[in-house]
């Protein structure tokens, strides 16, 4: 799969995902 | 002869991965395996991995003697509630839980042995309207429950004799859940699959719920055995117990999807379909490392790699053919129950009469 299929791919999910999820 | 009469049909001719028979174990006293699964179980100094055996009314433990054969070390009596399936606690020993109920999982509970007073026990770990549950490393257990307002996630910590300390909730997702994955490699992420067909993923520390992505309408309830996360992207392993035959899949029984949990984008990397001209559907299955096992609808069991979504071996539904043939046999005879081991080395292969047989992969 390319990145244009899935969009924007980042290696540190995870803490961005916990940084923006309601706490 | 046994051996002989149980070696698995291969595929493809991908002969280097094939099912050899180890050993068979069978409780005299039981006549319907519930589930199977391993443990490590440390007496004496010594530390084995053993097989746990469940029926209705209840659960054995058998560890390994010489020549491949297996004794009963102890059986636990349960009450009036059925046992429902074995749920191992992974990296512990001397630990292992059960879920009980009637069609749903009512409760759960611990059983251990103690070396220091060389004693088998057990506890009561939760009750409620229990719709999924996991045990996790670090003794700790996840599990999803219903009242007729809300859902509850909620993890517990076991310690090593047993007793549950403070518990810890996630943050619900609206649909229920229906199955669990840790993500392998990250000690805080934890995924899930739900009744309406979504991934959800935690972050077990805060409790947050980080992201609902959708997998998709060809392939409804679908159930997660494994992730992890690999260059920014989730793998998540689902098997499809309801999936639809398609001319392009196949009769997919499991499938590798990829994930961008920053986009809930997603795309499929590998089908692992039912053999060619292979009748029946997925029925219940486990995934370890790169394998799967599933029970088939016919009877049989079939193994793939999930990296080439390859079968690459199958058990045929009636591996022990009774010599004096029974006059009304079951048209779906045979397996019931594939399990792997603590790892993909070892199938574990249930058949209905309770017989449990251990192969080498």
């Amino acid at each position: 799969c390319s990145e244009s299929d899935l969009g924007p791919i980042s290696l540190n999910w995870f803490e961005e995902l916990s940084a923006e999820a309601p706490p | 002869d046994v051996a002989e009469q149980l070696t698995p049909v291969l595929l493809d001719g991908l002969r280097e991965e094939s099912l050899q028979l180890v050993s068979k174990l069978k409780d005299s006293s039981s006549s319907c395996a519930v589930d199977v699964s391993t443990m490590w179980w440390e007496a004496a100094g010594c530390r084995e991995l053993c097989v746990v055996t469940a029926c209705e009314s209840s659960v054995s433990l058998w560890k390994p003697l010489a020549s491949d054969r297996w004794g009963k070390v102890y059986t636990w009596q349960l009450g009036e509630i059925p046992v429902i399936q074995i749920v191992p606690l992974p990296d512990t020993c001397n630990l292992v839980c059960i879920a009980l109920g009637d069609l749903e999982i009512g409760e759960i509970r611990l059983l251990l042995y103690s070396s220091e007073n060389d004693s088998f026990k057990r506890s009561l770990v939760k009750t409620g309207n229990i719709k999924a549950v996991l045990g996790l490393k670090d003794r700790r257990l996840v599990s999803s429950s219903r009242t007729v307002q809300e859902q509850q996630v909620e993890i517990v910590s076991l310690s090593e004799t047993g007793r549950s300390k403070d518990g810890q909730t996630l943050m619900p997702p609206e649909e229920t859940v229906l199955a669990f994955a840790e993500v392998e490699g990250m000690r805080d992420a934890l995924v899930g699959t739900t009744a309406a067909n979504s991934i959800v993923v935690w972050n077990l520390k805060t409790g947050q719920l980080l992201k609902k992505m959708h997998v998709g309408y060809s392939y409804p309830a679908s159930i997660c055995h494994r992730a992890y996360s690999d260059s920014g992207l989730l793998f998540v392993v689902l098997s499809h117990p309801h999936a639809k035959e398609s001319e392009s899949c196949g009769n997919p029984a499991f499938r590798v999807i990829a994930f961008n949990p920053k986009t809930a984008r997603s795309t499929g990397v590998t089908f692992s379909s039912l053999p060619p001209g292979h009748a029946g559907r997925y029925l219940e299955g486990d995934v370890k490392e790169a394998s799967a096992a599933a029970v088939l609808t016919s009877g049989a069991i079939a193994v793939w790699d999930l990296l080439l979504g390859q079968c690459t071996a199958l058990l045929p539904p009636d591996p022990d053919p009774d010599p004096d043939p029974d006059p009304d046999p079951d048209p779906a005879g045979g397996w019931a129950l594939a399990r792997w081991a603590t790892t993909s080395a070892c199938l574990l292969a249930g058949q209905r009469d309770g017989t449990i047989c251990l192969y080498r992969y």
